[in-house]
């Protein structure tokens, strides 16, 4: 499982 | 995207904006620090090291690539065609004590242990105290110029409207971004000082000036 970080936000 | 997130990216393009936009019609960088800014420019470098392998979307490799850009060509401004009207003596907070601790906290507190994800949590650490060496400035100075308030309330402005961002999408997505979410609270929390005197001060058409 990836990381629960938002990879689209800025 | 929701309404909280793109008004956020918004936010944070009319600082920019506004930021190049004083130095080139006053022809100086009086009162902008020069560590901030290079702050941003190592942010932006260690967060976005993404675009070299991940595609996300359009928006979101032009936004990287602009902030990446725009923040490169603000160090050059300050660096060469506005030097003289910068002043070192008055930007004088201790860059390592923010740099150093934001990196030995994203050694511990990370999503996985590897060289990208490190470099991103130690991004968005910074990016929550990059603002010190500006706001110690003012605070030394006392005051600051009105379009100076301009670009920082829009550039706080920013972190603080992807909080909303954030409960949206924990109720939408049902997701949590924890590092995010508390870094972003810390840095909005930041300003709020700031906030108090540009929305009763400035706002109002006074100067920027705290109290003695």
């Amino acid at each position: 499982a990836g990381p629960p970080r938002a990879h689209d936000e800025l | 995207m929701n309404i909280f997130r793109l008004l956020g990216d918004l936010a944070h393009l009319a600082s920019i904006f506004i930021l190049v936009h004083k130095m080139h019609t006053t022809r100086s960088c009086r009162g902008i620090s020069f560590k901030t800014q290079a702050l941003y420019v190592l942010v932006f470098l260690t967060r976005y090291i993404d675009l070299l392998y991940t595609w996300i979307s359009l928006y979101n490799f032009v936004m990287k690539v602009f902030f990446i850009s725009s923040s490169g060509y603000i160090l050059y401004l300050m660096k060469y065609r506005f030097r003289p009207t910068h002043d070192p003596s008055l930007d004088t907070f201790k860059v390592e004590y923010l740099v150093g601790p934001c990196f030995v906290l994203a050694l511990i507190f990370n999503y996985r242990f590897e060289v990208t994800e490190i470099l991103w949590t130690f991004s968005i650490y910074l990016e929550a105290v990059a603002i010190f060496p500006q706001l110690f400035m003012m605070q030394r100075t006392g005051e600051a110029e009105t379009i100076t308030t301009h670009y920082l309330a829009a550039l706080g402005a920013y972190r603080a409207l992807y909080i909303p961002n954030w409960i949206y999408r924990y109720f939408t997505e049902g997701t949590v971004d924890p590092i995010a979410v508390v870094a972003g609270i810390v840095q909005t929390g930041l300003y709020l000082d700031f906030f108090y005197v540009y929305v009763t001060k400035v706002l109002q058409g006074q100067k920027f000036e705290l109290p003695a």
